[in-house]
């Protein structure tokens, strides 16, 4: 159970943030992490500190349109500045696949292929989608196991949670049956707004205890770090933001050994 | 030169909450003003309080997918509970359509085959796009005469700047020759921290008199008018929100007299 997808197709609701800081956050209780770059802005491999690098095979887009299984999987996987994480980088050419896909077979498993392969050297996969619902996304909910779903206490983020239901909900019928979802973050949080509050509680209600404890707070230390190509928790340790990407790791790996 | 094109792919960065209050400010001015809603998420059609409504030939999603000229292309237009807006609505099934426009004749130019017909009737044409540079964005480039480009002074949307201006030159390259960039306008400034004044400097340096003097400040009434269906022009008149776009509509018009 150690492919999580953190996904939500609303725009700049805290996805590629969530994912570089928990995966590093993991990363510092000693698990063995694999974060990869889905989304052709390549933020979570800049976030990282891997812009414009490439692993010895290439990156995600030469993953997803290999022609046979690669010999090598771990061909895809770069080592990051931080200890015990490790990422498969993404690049501009990765917008071509979204049409560039459409014809080869089994379009939707082309990541699951390559992912199912690494499973074993993982203790948790992170995967970064794109603010879209597109076959990168799908590739994305066919290679995990579940889905971390941040969202942003603001009325159109609540707006697009049905259609990434709907979305799974379908995936599930077909791709992917066992697909479920792990929690959902509340990020950039500013509960002393009516607007925070009304929508937090909505949130709650649907997804009960799905909902982590955790919330993250609007910190600008977390806006800052990808500026140094370093998650947040070694970026600046102290600060707000990288006290809650730890608390939710703790909280992450209490519920998987609930399961 | 009335068709602009608000977009950004970086997700989040306020292409729609621009989109919406810049129509409503130039309707308050007296300008007939069309908001065309190209992304699937719709919001803008939420926002204007049109959510799940279709015009008379259905929405955008039919507009695009038209196989000979409408007879009546303001079929596809609704009125708005503000005076002088209206809107051409989205839906869902028009994520689709990314996928469905492949194939058929002049992909890139559906939108402008129908915005062409209807530019007589009104003085501002403006559309919000998605989190993507897919064949939706594509067909909003070709649309328009010029670009408006929200942005959120951090380190990401700055990162994809690059692309959006990469992917314009190809636009202009090819199928539209005259696209030129109308403005970039910073949203959710928070000139406290160092980040956002580095950022606002970086981009001042590389846009010079295309930014606008207008900054948006992060204000909650701006994220709170849509829940009411209503732009903060409308919802809360006297708020820092409605005033900044107010601002920006004026500074806007003076730019188009000056041409
Ligand atoms: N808790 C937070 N506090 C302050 N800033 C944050 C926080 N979380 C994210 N940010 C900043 O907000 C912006 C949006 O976050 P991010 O890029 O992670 O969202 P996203 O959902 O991945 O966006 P996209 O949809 O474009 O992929 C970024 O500039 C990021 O640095
Ligand atoms: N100046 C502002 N002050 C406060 N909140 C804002 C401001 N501008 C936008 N917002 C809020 O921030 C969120 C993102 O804005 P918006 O949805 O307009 O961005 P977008 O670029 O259209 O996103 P997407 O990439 O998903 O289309 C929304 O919840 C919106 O209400
Ligand atoms: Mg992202
Ligand atoms: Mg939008």
């Amino acid at each position: 159970m150690n492919v999580i997808t953190v996904t939500n197709q609303k725009g700049g609701v805290g996805k590629t943030t969530t994912a570089i800081n928990l995966a590093a956050a993991l990363a510092a209780t000693g698990d063995r992490v694999l974060l990869v770059d889905m989304d052709p802005q390549a933020n979570a491999t800049s976030g990282v500190g891997c812009k414009g690098q490439r692993a010895a095979a290439g990156t995600v887009y030469d993953a997803l349109t290999l022609t046979e299984p690669p010999a090598s999987p771990l061909d895809f996987v770069l080592a990051t500045s931080t200890e015990r994480l490790s990422v498969i980088p993404a690049s501009r050419e990765l917008a071509g696949a979204e049409v560039e896909l459409i014809p080869l077979p089994a379009r939707e498993y082309r990541l699951k292929a390559v992912l199912d392969l690494l499973r074993p050297q993982f203790d948790t996969i992170l995967i970064d989608s794109p603010p879209s619902l597109g076959l990168l996304t799908l590739n994305a909910l066919v290679a995990a196991d579940r889905v971390l779903i941040p969202l942003h206490c603001e009325y159109f983020a609540l707006e697009g949670l049905a259609d990434l239901v709907g979305t799974m909900r379908r995936v599930r019928g077909g791709l992917n049956p066992t697909l479920d979802v792990e929690g959902v973050l509340l990020t950039m949080n500013d509960d002393r707004t009516n607007l925070g509050q009304q929508v937090a509680r909505d949130v709650r209600e649907f997804f009960r205890e799905k909902v982590y404890h955790t919330v993250i707070p609007r910190n600008v230390r977390l806006a800052e770090a990808p500026s140094h190509g370093l998650p947040v928790t070694v970026y600046d340790p102290k600060s707000r933001g990288a006290e809650a990407y730890t608390s939710l790791a703790t909280e992450f790996l209490k519920r998987r050994q609930a399961v």
